[in-house]
């Protein structure tokens, strides 16, 4: 528990008189430890550090009795600030068809979010349509096919060989056609460093210009996530980020990486395989996680 | 590193950075920066500069555990594939299916997957791919009864090797790491010594948490090796040394695309030298 950690720091150090900066720094190598240990990336929590350090300074810590409580609440609520404070909510302003577009690395669990977010729409009363965009994962569109088919919701596949930006646009005209008024599209995982697939994804939101796209990663990445974040930003500028699989016992340290590093809201968290299993982001529940 | 007449706090903190954005750990990597500061705290500029990389190279090196091939004298031989959803089972099953029938091997897939959509259809294509056997029930069928199936046909077939994937599931859910207890028991109870191995994958772009999944999976079904996928990205997969430094389990293969001839064997020094940049 960081808190009893700072307190068993503290204590050590009341014994030496008044409190320094020089504790204060003690203290907060042991809040880095914990960052880094919780997955945060490097550079990030040296620089969160910092800034957690000014704030401490600057709220006379060093005169108060529980120096130890008191610096995790800087360190807590600052941690609140920078996952973006409260709730970023999905944009579904603008005349329908909207468009949303899951994007992410090899198995960050972006197939499986775009039914459950279709899922969810559907229960606030909207009508999606899933689009079958990954060509190349064997059996991708058929694992569509049955999510949809799970949730009532209409999946648009193309035939065998149809390039993924003509079957975004399918999908798109399918959903104008028929009256549907937000198309989701589960994009192939890729690789940043793959230039091809990285500018397949820019056509695919060239053609269909996404209201929303998501950047899906697994809530247990560990330093790679800021390079990975910032590569596909600065391809994409995809504008919410959605953590999977914190059911697990991971702390999560990726999402203050990726919020800090792209600036991009967390938007929502996986916490099951099953379709209901979406959860809106919470930012004081996953600082508490990530401080452990 | 260097520029400096001796290995000073600024250096220890340049490699401390390094190591840490590897994945190697914090713990692990303080003990790396330790044993550095020992050797070297007060060593002169030459024999610093060259004596730092060794000595971390060696260090790590160490703490691999050596990788052997994967076991296929016996016949058959069963390899029962495990990890987190997503990590890349079912991807390495078809590049390992690959792997034998290229060496004549007559190889058999058991789809234990029976819960994710379309996990299934995914290993069937796979098997047509590279000309493998597959033993397989509708979706939703107890994983352990495929596996029981699988091993009766592989004797009757005179199959070489199988490969049996299982469904995704995170080492937290008790009820899912039973049902791989299961499996396990029920493959052994139908085959001498089966199985043979039992390969943990692990996504190269996991953190700290992987640790924790090596810990649990192997205390639940006993690992015999560990596959680094997606080792292609631009992740290091540091994690898998203090994987293999505490459970004694190696890597025995990575995964480096998303091919059939996609997988390596594990290669230490060159791990190591690209992990160190
Ligand atoms: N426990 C848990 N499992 C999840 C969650 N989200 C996804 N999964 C599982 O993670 C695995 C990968 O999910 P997919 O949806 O296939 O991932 P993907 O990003 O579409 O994968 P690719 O298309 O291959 O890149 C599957 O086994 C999912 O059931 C989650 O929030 N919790
Ligand atoms: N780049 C790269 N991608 C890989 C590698 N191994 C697997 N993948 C991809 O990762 C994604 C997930 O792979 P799967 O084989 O479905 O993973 P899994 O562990 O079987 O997933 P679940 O069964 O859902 O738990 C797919 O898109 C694969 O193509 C690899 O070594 N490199
Ligand atoms: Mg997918
Ligand atoms: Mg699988």
């Amino acid at each position: 528990q960081i808190s009893d950690k700072l307190e068993g720091v503290f204590k050590k150090l009341r014994g030496q008189g008044k409190l320094t900066e020089a504790n204060i720094d003690e203290a907060l190598r042991e809040v880095r430890r914990a960052l880094l240990e919780a997955d945060v990336n490097y550079k990030v929590a040296r620089d969160f550090i910092k800034r957690v350090k000014e704030r401490a300074l600057g709220q006379d810590v060093l005169k108060s009795i529980t120096p130890g409580q008191q610096v995790v609440k800087v360190v807590h609520d600052e941690m609140v600030v920078l996952l973006g404070g409260e709730q970023a909510p999905l944009d579904l302003t603008g005349s329908p068809p909207l468009v949303v577009m899951m994007i992410g690395l090899q198995g960050a669990g972006k197939t499986t979010t775009a039914g459950k977010l279709a899922l969810q729409l559907k229960e606030k009363g909207r009508t999606p349509l899933l689009v079958a965009a990954d060509v190349y994962r064997p059996a991708a569109i058929d694992q569509l096919e049955v999510l949809g088919e799970s949730i009532d919701v209409g999946v648009y596949r193309a035939p065998d060989g149809t390039d993924p930006v003509e079957i975004a646009r399918g999908g798109l005209e399918l959903a104008k056609a028929t009256g549907l008024d937000t198309v989701i599209i589960d994009t192939a995982g890729r690789l940043h460093v793959d230039d091809e697939r990285m500018d397949e994804v820019a056509r695919i939101k060239d053609a269909v210009s996404p209201r929303e796209i998501l950047f899906v990663a697994d809530g247990a990445t560990g330093q790679d996530a800021v390079t990975a974040a910032s590569a596909f930003y600065e391809q994409l500028v995809f504008t919410g980020v959605v953590l999977t699989r914190l059911d697990s016992d991971t702390r999560g340290g990726a999402a203050l990486s990726i919020r800090e590093v792209t600036g991009v809201p967390i938007k929502y968290i996986g916490v099951s395989e099953k379709p209901d299993g979406l959860e809106v982001f919470h930012p004081d529940r996953l600082a508490s996680r990530i401080l452990g | 590193v260097g520029g400096k007449p001796r290995l000073d706090e600024e250096t220890l903190e340049e490699i401390e950075e390094i190591l840490i954005q590897a994945d190697i750990g914090v713990d692990t990597s303080m003990d790396l920066i330790e044993r550095l500061r020992e050797r070297y705290g007060d060593a002169d500029h030459e024999e610093v500069e060259q004596g730092v990389f060794d000595l971390l190279a060696r260090e790590l090196g160490s703490m691999l555990t050596v990788p052997t091939p994967i076991a296929s004298t016996h016949r058959p031989t069963i390899i029962l594939v495990v990890g987190v959803n997503g990590a890349g089972k079912t991807t390495t099953v078809g590049k390992l299916a690959k792997r034998f029938s290229d060496d004549g091997k007559k190889v058999m897939i058991a789809a234990c997957d029976t819960f994710r959509a379309a996990a299934i259809d995914q290993l069937e294509i796979w098997a047509e791919r590279t000309g493998a056997d597959i033993v397989r029930h509708q979706a939703g069928a107890d994983a352990a009864s495929v596996a029981y199936d699988a091993m009766e046909a592989a004797v009757a077939q005179g199959i070489d090797v199988v490969l049996i994937d299982t469904a995704g599931r995170l080492h937290t859910k008790v009820n899912l790491m039973e049902e791989l207890k299961k499996i396990q028991r029920v493959v052994a109870r139908t085959i001498e010594g089966a199985p043979h191995e039992t390969l943990l994958v692990l996504d190269a772009t996991t953190g700290q948490n992987a640790v924790e999944q090596a810990r649990a999976f192997h205390r639940d079904v006993s690992l015999t090796g560990l596959v680094l996928a997606k080792l292609d990205g631009t992740a290091k997969g540091g994690v898998i040394v203090a994987v293999t430094h505490e459970l004694d389990v190696p890597v025995r293969l990575v995964g480096l695309g998303e091919g059939e001839d996609d997988l390596q064997p594990f290669d230490p020094e060159h791990f190591i030298a690209a992990l160190l940049g």
